[in-house]
């Protein structure tokens, strides 16, 4: 899931 | 990070900076939606409470911080420093039909049940409709100064580019964000309507307005 890495995106 | 993304962020530095611009110039928030505005403090607010807990870069970080201040900023001149100038009878979208479903939906789609993942996903799906006020508003006056219409194009502009950044991502990276995805279709969506209406009319030179 992209949570994994945190939310880079604005 | 890449150059859609990248142009994506400037075109949405770009609304901001319009925008206070054609309040301050006019000294006049006239035909602006009082409600989209306090919305995206509200999607700006939950989305970056992760300020505190992740590091991403610093440009990550000052434009989280530049997009809290600036709408808040914009919050005040329009209750405060213009605050004549705003019509809250013309704003009349019902913003707690959008604030339901979205909040319902943050519960059901989200990447983790923690509050800071629940609120993040809230704030996705709050500004993929944060504009809706703000159409509506347009709509109903029928009319538009032509800041103003710079002002949406270049928010839309914002919205349209993130598209090409997610197909990008996924071939480069592998990275798919189905949240963002699904909520950032929709959005831009909404905006296909005006699209037309600004290259067909304002780029041309012609005021906007819409068919009576």
């Amino acid at each position: 899931l992209p949570s994994d890495s945190g939310h880079d995106e604005l | 990070m890449n150059i859609f993304r990248f142009l994506g962020d400037l075109s949405h530095l770009a609304s901001i900076f319009i925008l206070i611009h054609k309040i301050q110039t006019t000294r006049s928030c006239r035909g602006i939606s009082f409600k989209t505005q306090a919305v995206y403090v509200a999607v700006f607010v939950t989305r970056y409470l992760d300020l505190f807990t992740t590091f991403v870069s610093v440009y990550n970080t000052s434009m989280k911080i530049f997009f809290i201040a600036s709408s808040c900023y914009i919050l005040y001149l329009m209750k405060v420093r213009f605050r004549p100038t705003n019509d809250p009878s013309i704003d009349t979208f019902r913003v707690e039909y959008l604030v339901g479903p979205c909040a319902v939906l943050a519960l059901i789609f989200n990447y983790g049940y923690s509050v800071t993942e629940v609120l993040w996903s809230l704030s996705i799906f709050l500004e993929s409709v944060a504009i809706l006020p703000q159409l509506f508003m347009l709509q109903r006056t029928g009319e538009a100064e032509t800041i103003t219409t710079h002002y949406l194009a270049a928010l839309g502009a914002y919205r349209a580019l993130y598209i090409p950044n997610w197909i990008y991502r996924y071939f480069s990276e592998g990275y798919v964000d189905p949240i963002s995805v699904t909520a950032g279709l929709v959005q831009t969506g909404l905006y296909l309507d005006f699209f037309y209406v600004y290259f067909t009319k304002v780029l041309q030179g012609q005021k906007f307005e819409l068919p009576a």
